[in-house]
């Protein structure tokens, strides 16, 4: 059979982690589940904002390439901002105060919040 | 992704994931990544989950979503979420939901409200087993007795297949990637086999995170779509996530 060109021997000393394969730790943060949920992540969202803006503007970029005129842009913007009034309850209100607290178009962080579904076939 | 659910020969329990993500969204030339993947990693955080000053679960996740994607129970359980690739995929649950057809669970909603709700192993598995789905799934659940680990693959509408751990036959652990069990993966992505060489390399009595650690940063199974490793252990609670990086030469998944 043939073998995969990028399959290794298996690592033995990879923890703790460092090296070239380790890019970091990641931050901790609490999420106070007694707050209303629009002020649940506004701490973290507000910390994430840049990189938030960062990725969520590579992405619009992706789907402007496949749709170029700006009007079907703008509906489809508006048609993923109704789609958040339609979530359940603490998440619609929760990517509210995410959108909010970002300062990023609700419909934006409704499409991130719904990769998922998105992205299985 | 990839998620594997381990025990050791005490019987105590182990369960990790590599988050892989952003196939085809932009290749970035210069650092010869995806370009999505590389933009995630600085979102990812780990998150305590908190209700009267008291941890309810911890997470590893992305800034800016709500849903869950690995998570931790203190005392009860352990889930991740691959993702299940089919025809009759999310895009479909997402039609219905316009209009008007709104009796599924979004995929990560769902895994964010057992983690937050569930009290036991048991609860989570029957809860993950019989709710209606907007996408197919992968659920990979593990526990805090000698066991308690399976993975549960579903489609929209129902269970297809629960796998679960059992010692007594040899099976010590259990590998998810994004295939059916009862298939062979795709012939360019096999990244099960390499994890399962590996994890008998290691063996049962060898098990814990680190070695688990091991396992996933051998490539393929760590590749050019891996965000994060996230090692998680349900007695105490622990979690713990690094933000990886595939240099070349490195599967691009």
């Amino acid at each position: 059979s043939a073998k995969d060109p990028f399959s290794e021997e298996c690592k033995i000393h990879e923890y703790p982690p460092s090296g070239p394969t380790y890019k970091g730790n990641v931050p901790k943060y609490i999420i106070n589940l007694d707050l209303p949920p629009s002020e649940r992540w506004v701490k973290l969202v507000t910390d994430k904002k840049a990189e938030l803006k960062i990725m969520i503007f590579s992405l619009k970029g992706m789907l402007k390439a496949l749709i170029h005129n700006k009007k079907y842009m703008a509906a489809l913007e508006n048609k993923l901002a109704w789609l958040g009034t339609t979530l359940p309850y603490p998440f619609d209100e929760e990517i509210k105060g995410i959108a909010s607290a970002a300062d990023i178009p609700l419909g934006d962080i409704v499409v991130f919040n719904i990769f998922y579904e998105i992205f299985t076939v | 992704c990839t998620s594997i659910v381990a025990e050791d020969t005490t019987g105590k329990l182990y369960h990790a994931r590599n988050l892989d993500f952003g196939l085809f969204l932009g290749w970035d030339i210069k650092n010869s990544s995806w370009t999505v993947t590389k933009e995630l990693k600085p979102l990812m955080v780990s998150v305590d989950f908190q209700r009267n000053n008291k941890t309810v679960f911890k997470s590893s996740n992305l800034a800016g979503y709500v849903g869950m994607i690995s998570g931790v129970k203190p005392g009860a359980f352990s889930l991740t979420l691959n993702e299940r690739f089919s025809v009759d995929g999310g895009y479909i649950g997402l039609f219905e939901w316009i209009v008007g057809q709104r009796d599924g669970w979004w995929m990560s909603f769902l895994t964010r409200n057992v983690l937050e709700n569930c009290t036991s192993y048991e609860d989570a598995k029957d809860r993950l087993v019989n709710s209606k789905l907007l996408a197919p799934a992968y659920f990979i659940l593990g526990g805090m007795k000698s066991g308690e680990g399976c993975i549960i693959t579903r489609s929209r509408s129902a269970t297809l297949d629960i796998w679960p751990l059992d010692t007594k036959k040899g099976i010590w652990y259990l590998v998810e990637t994004n295939y059916d069990r009862w298939k062979d993966p795709f012939v360019l992505d096999n990244r099960r086999d390499p994890a399962m060489k590996c994890l008998n390399q290691t063996m049962q009595e060898n098990i814990s995170l680190p070695t688990i650690y091991n396992v996933l940063s051998t490539k393929p199974v760590l590749n050019k779509l891996t965000v994060s490793t996230t090692l998680l252990e349900v007695s105490d609670g622990h979690i713990e996530t690094y933000l990886r990086d595939c240099p070349d030469p490195c599967s691009p998944w």
